[in-house]
């Protein structure tokens, strides 16, 4: 584990001084190690290391605790900082539905954690209509349907048409049928398709969305920098939902995803069932990565 | 790359970030950049592009071999069985529906079976496909037996003398004992009734899958024989370098890659054009 070969690293650390640049580097080079095998992105890894360094630096050595488990503690405080805090909010409307538009790459788990989201928000009181705004995916349509008879929510979709207009359509519905909070799923798409990129960005100018959320998979590695970045330049991303955590991907996307856009991580996805679903926890998050 | 760059320590350790930035993991990442530094030791490189090329054979080296980028290994009798696996939202689906068209262009008669009766409208998805595609489709109702779709399957192909089968399956996380298990089954039911089936078990991998790929692999393998990687979603910016790691430690193939989401999206593995493309 990353403490084992911190306090091997530390092992010559005597327990009267500060800690030096010189004295943790060893250790430091560890920790980037275990940061780059848990998929984080290197230039992350490389700030956050800086950072770290310059928390650790003129430190006074614990005597209580072992060296490498003083520095383990600085880096995990450091990772629970940076990706936390815990945050399920959402921006309810007091007036009108509140638009929640999920967004993502191919195959991230954004119809499933709809349907969660829905279920979620069900048990909070409120009246979810469920909108099917992929008309590309073959049975994308049929997919969110199912959710919503499963949970006893409503599905709004169309036959024919184009995104925008069918979410904006969607909105207009919900006020008609009491429904208070208008969940957007939308097909998965790549941030270097210019045209989708332009479709979702006028789903979310049409129906100027209260949250929009980016639905990553855990275990995507160094190129989630890319695609997050991509995404939260072309939306006002509001959140992050970090999807099937319930493997044994480290998921340092989650790092380089906060650590590019600056947007809080609020739900994770922990299963395919749709009551398999939390808010996010920096700490339990932190000291996965680190393994 | 690295037109007009000087050739020195900087330039290699630029490498090593781009080796990382593929997804090639720190440890194969600092195999293959210490061999860098050696042969630089040793004077072997005039200039950057010596390095570059350097790079590109050992990478190609690497993955290459008579098994990648083959096409599917035929039965000596039909029907072919490919069995397709793979995590959640990998593209299994999407890719079988590629093959099936490359097959029927190919002018084999294909048979799709529906093996994954858990997930909303997975049925319906691929039943879709088959109306595209035109071939035809072995399903049951959500949560029949995945097993027992899988021997009604092969059942078929041998009735209506298909040349190829291919199977979808459920995604599962290699995490899960039970689902793993339920797979080791469905290949156990199709060889009782084909007994030198499946010829080819596919994993379909998500090029922008980090190292948890190397974990998928080994624990896929360990439950059914794979036999190769699709790679898919190869179209976006992502690598998929983790592939390497995967040759390394699993010994397994990359014999497609998924380059969109269309049934035409597909290629076969070309290691040269993967080198290449790894340090665009
Ligand atoms: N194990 C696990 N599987 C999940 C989770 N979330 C989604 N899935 C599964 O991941 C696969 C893809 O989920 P979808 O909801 O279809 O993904 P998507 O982003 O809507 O896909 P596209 O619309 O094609 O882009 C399905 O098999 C889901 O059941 C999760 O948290 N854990
Ligand atoms: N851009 C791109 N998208 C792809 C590719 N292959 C599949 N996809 C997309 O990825 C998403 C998931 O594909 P599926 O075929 O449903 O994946 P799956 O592995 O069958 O998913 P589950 O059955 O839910 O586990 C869909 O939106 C596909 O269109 C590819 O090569 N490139
Ligand atoms: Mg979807
Ligand atoms: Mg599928």
């Amino acid at each position: 584990s990353i403490t084992e070969k911190l306090t091997a690293a530390f092992s010559r650390l005597t327990s009267r001084g500060k800690l030096t640049e010189a004295n943790i580097q060893e250790g430091l080079r560890e920790v980037r190690q275990a940061l780059l095998e848990a998929d984080v992105n290197f230039k992350v890894a490389k700030d956050f290391i800086a950072s770290v360094t310059a928390k650790a630096v003129g430190k006074e050595v614990i005597e209580s605790i072992r060296p490498g488990q003083q520095i383990v503690k600085i880096v995990h405080d450091e990772l629970v900082a940076l990706m936390g805090p815990t945050d399920g909010y959402i921006h309810w409307q007091s007036s009108g539905p509140t638009v929640i538009l999920m967004a993502g790459l191919q195959g991230s788990g954004k119809t499933t954690t709809c349907g969660k989201l829905a279920k979620y928000l069900v048990k909070k009181g409120k009246r979810p209509l469920l909108v099917a705004a992929d008309v590309q995916r073959p049975a994308a349509i049929q997919q969110l349907q199912v959710l919503g008879k499963d949970l006893g929510v409503p599905v709004y979709a169309e036959p024919s048409g184009r995104p925008p207009k069918i979410c904006e359509r969607a909105i207009g519905h919900a006020k008609e049928t009491d429904r208070d909070v208008v969940i957007l799923d939308t097909a998965g798409r790549l941030h270097i398709d210019a045209a989708l990129m332009q479709e979702v960005k006028e789903v979310a100018d049409r129906t100027k969305p209260d949250e929009i959320f980016l639905v990553c998979d855990a275990m995507t590695g160094q190129d989630a920098v890319n695609s997050a970045s991509a995404f939260h330049a072309q939306l006002p991303l509001t959140g992050v939902v970090l999807t099937k955590l319930d493997g044994d991907a480290r998921g340092g996307a989650a790092m380089s995803v906060k650590a590019v856009t600056g947007k809080p991580i609020k739900f994770v996805g922990l299963g395919e069932k749709l009551d398999e679903f939390d808010e996010f926890h920096p700490d339990r998050m932190a000291s996965r990565i680190l393994g | 790359f690295a037109i007009g760059r000087k050739l020195d320590q900087d330039l290699i350790d630029e490498l090593e970030e781009k080796l990382i930035a593929a997804d090639m993991g720190p440890a194969t990442a600092t195999q293959i950049i210490d061999e860098v530094k050696a042969a630089y030791k040793a004077r072997a490189f005039k200039d950057p592009n010596d390095v570059y090329v350097f790079l590109k054979d050992k990478i190609r080296a690497l993955l290459g071999g008579p098994d990648a980028g083959g096409d599917i290994r035929f039965a000596a009798t039909p029907p072919t069985v490919v069995l397709v696996v793979g995590v959640n939202g990998s593209g299994k689906t999407t890719s079988i529906a590629k093959l099936a068209s490359i097959l029927t262009k190919e002018k084999k008669k294909v048979l799709l079976a529906a093996c994954d009766t858990f997930r909303a409208a997975a049925v319906e998805q691929l039943e879709i496909w088959s109306q595209r595609i035109g071939v035809e489709i072995i399903k049951a109702q959500t949560g029949a037996d995945p097993a027992a779709v899988a021997f009604d399957a092969a059942d078929a192909a041998v009735a209506r003398k298909v040349d190829v089968l291919l199977v979808d399956t459920a995604g599962r996380l290699h995490t899960k004992e039970n689902l793993m298990q339920e797979l080791g089954k469905i290949q156990r039911v199709i060889k009782k009734k084909l007994p030198d089936a499946p010829h080819e078990v596919l994993l379909v991998l998500d090029a922008t899958t980090g190292q948890n790929a190397i974990a998928q692999a080994k624990t896929f393998r360990e439950v059914v024989d794979v036999t190769g990687l699709f790679l898919a979603k190869l179209d976006g910016t992502a690598k998929g370098g983790v592939v390497i790691g995967i040759r390394n430690e699993v010994g397994l193939p990359v014999k497609f890659v998924g380059v969109g989401e269309t049934p035409d999206d597909v290629e076969r593995f070309d290691p040269d054009a993967f080198a290449e493309a790894l340090f665009e």
